[in-house]
């Protein structure tokens, strides 16, 4: 099986300010492969949480107008995940 | 070969295989390796026994690795591993540690998930149990411990990534690890689990909002031991009981090991806050590491001094 590489996908901050801001990104959990880092599962997201999550490349830009439409702001803290992944590896010498 | 181990990088599986064997070989007086286990997947489950060969002294179980994609987690341990073996008889404080008590350390707890991290998948977190009547892989191992295992809903699907499993300790790993520590109850007086990422220090209890009776205590220690990990390169952690510090959580290590009577237990959640997370880059190994051997050295001269 070739490994599963992360092209493109984005990792999105996010903070709810309130229940609504909340159940929108249960709800954008519910119909989109959301990994959530922060906090481990979308049923965790709470009111002024800071919430942590990535996103596929087909699926950031809906992500993204979702949460403009929702006047909800989010940072782009990974921009391309793959890219970080390798650069993780930034040591070269023992 | 798997090629050369580095305490500056993240290292595979077969490295980290190769390390314990060498640690042992290098040091036998104080290092012992106890296969305490296999996985899912049959591979082993190696716990280092750091200190003199005394059962009966005082001992702190540590271990690492329960979610795969932390990969700064076993790096902690080996570091830790590192440490005490070389600046023993060096180091006033740890030497007078392993003088007086043993430390268990389990490099990799979900190996299975950490091979799968570094050849499949690095986004992987859960174990690798083949789970019946779905097509979805793996057990969160830290939901799966037997405290309040099933009251929260949301883990109980097999496709989630905290899913706790069919049935309370389901999992090899999970099993030989709470039969371990249950055999050697009359030593373990304290229990650290580390993780990444948000820099927090985690207190009992996640199942519930209740405060342990010593809350207080473990408060104040965890107070000290933070204070002490910022003094190396002010990186500031917060801490307090899971419940209210991040989210109510249910079958987790910590909370299993304080009911089982391990009065003093610990989750630390390593760097970063984000800008990496779970992705921290290899050049940042070694401060980290620096800077949470002073919190873990204070727990244990704290269990050294103040519990019996």
């Amino acid at each position: 099986i070739a490994p599963v590489r992360f092209d493109r996908e984005k990792v999105l901050r996010v903070k709810p300010q309130d229940e609504k801001q909340a159940n929108l990104i249960k709800d954008l959990a519910q119909t989109n492969q959301l990994d959530f880092w922060y906090p481990d599962a979308a049923h965790h997201v709470a009111p002024n949480m800071t919430v942590d999550f990535r996103v596929s490349e087909g699926e950031s830009q809906s992500i993204q107008s979702a949460l403009d439409q929702n006047q909800m702001h989010y940072e782009i803290l990974i921009h391309n995940l793959q890219e970080e992944i390798e650069k993780q590896f930034d040591v070269k010498e023992d | 070969t798997p090629g050369r181990h580095s305490y500056a990088k993240y290292n595979n599986w077969d490295k980290i295989v190769s390390w314990t064997e060498k640690m042992v070989h290098k040091h036998p007086e104080m290092v012992s390796r106890i296969k305490i286990g296999t996985t899912v997947e049959d591979n082993p489950l190696y716990v280092l026994k750091i200190g003199k060969k005394d059962e009966r002294r005082k001992a702190i179980f540590m271990d690492c690795g329960i979610h795969a994609r932390e990969w700064i987690s076993p790096a902690f341990c080996q570091w830790f591993v590192y440490q005490a073996t070389k600046t023993y008889g060096k180091n006033k404080i740890m030497t007078k540690l392993l003088d007086q008590m043993n430390f268990y350390v389990l490099p990799v707890f979900n190996v299975d998930g950490y091979i799968w991290s570094w050849t499949q998948n690095r986004m992987w977190r859960k174990n690798r149990s083949k789970n019946q009547n779905s097509k979805c892989f793996g057990t969160d191992l830290n939901r799966n411990f037997n405290v309040s295992w099933n009251s929260f809903p949301n883990t109980e699907n097999p496709c989630t990534e905290t899913y706790r499993g069919p049935a309370p300790e389901s999992e090899k790993e999970t099993k030989a690890v709470t039969d371990f520590i249950r055999n050697h109850l009359n030593s373990i007086t304290a229990y650290i689990t580390i993780h990444s990422y948000s820099q927090v220090l985690l207190l009992p209890y996640g199942y519930t909002a209740e405060l342990p009776p010593n809350h207080k205590e473990l408060a104040k220690i965890a107070k000290i031991s933070t204070d002490a990990l910022s003094t190396r390169y002010e990186t500031r952690y917060i801490y307090g009981p899971i419940a209210s510090t991040i989210y109510p959580t249910s079958g987790s290590s910590l909370d299993w090991a304080y009911n089982l009577g391990i009065k003093h237990t610990f989750a630390f959640e390593l760097r970063d806050k984000g800008k990496f997370g779970f992705l921290l880059p290899q050049s940042q190994i070694k401060p980290t590491c620096k800077e949470t051997m002073l919190a873990v050295k204070f727990i244990a001269k704290y269990i050294l001094k103040h519990t019996s």
